[in-house]
């Protein structure tokens, strides 16, 4: 464990609170997509199937299950609580994710570490991840003004990857036998596709004006 | 060990 990992860990815990705090607090999830907290969900549950066969430390073991059952939470909350899920923005929120789904699959088919059905699942789950944020990016788009809680959790989920990729260069350099291109490359995609909405964010912050993205 | 070293991370 180093510190940009332990950074990265607490940014992406803290991107879930916030989100959390936003349904909870404002009993709405508008702007939030339903789509990638599913996406986000399936990334979990693909990634942590080690979570009964591989203990590697209690740390490792209490994020996972807290990340399982927060991103299962959300779901639920957008899909089935009586008073959140009548603020979610069906119409805005049409984004085919089926289609990442099936792409991140056949790409795990293909390349994997080893053809096996937990390699391809973690591959799966890695790909997956660097794309899940498609839905909500497009969702802030059209619904053009980003209230302040959406616009921190977004920030900080982006902020969490960007942690890991100075973290696999920290491990590159101290490890010997440390290589993990998958996930590297996967990370630099996933943080990349956060590049325009750092950009506008970091603008609002500094014009001290509201979040607004370009449609 | 069994697991290799990249899947000590979240």
């Amino acid at each position: 464990m180093n510190i940009f990992r332990f950074l990265g860990d607490m940014t992406h815990l803290i991107s879930i609170l916030i989100l959390l705090l936003k349904i909870y607090a404002t009993k709405s999830c508008s702007g939030i997509s339903l789509k990638t907290q599913e996406l986000y969900a399936l990334v979990f549950l693909a990634r942590y199937l080690d979570l009964f066969t591989d203990f590697i430390s209690v740390y490792n073991s209490v994020m996972k299950v807290v990340f399982i059952a927060s991103s299962l939470a959300i779901v639920w909350c957008m899909r089935r609580h009586r008073v959140v899920r009548r603020s979610y923005d069906k119409e805005l929120d049409t984004f085919r994710h089926y289609f990442l789904v099936a792409a991140c699959l056949a790409l795990a088919l293909l390349v994997q570490e080893k053809f096996t059905f937990l390699e391809v699942l973690w591959a799966f789950s890695i790909y997956l991840e660097a794309v899940a944020i498609l839905p909500q990016l497009v969702l802030l788009q059209r619904s053009g003004n980003v209230d302040n809680l959406t616009g921190q959790y977004v920030f900080f989920l982006g902020a969490y990857r960007a942690f890991y990729i100075l973290n696999w260069i920290y491990r590159y350099f101290t490890e010997t036998h440390f290589s993990r291109w998958i996930s590297c490359v996967s990370g630099l995609v996933q943080t990349a596709l956060y590049a325009d909405f750092f950009y506008y964010y970091f603008i609002s912050w500094k014009n001290n004006s509201k979040l607004q993205l370009p449609a | 060990t069994g697991t290799s070293a990249v899947k000590d991370e979240l």
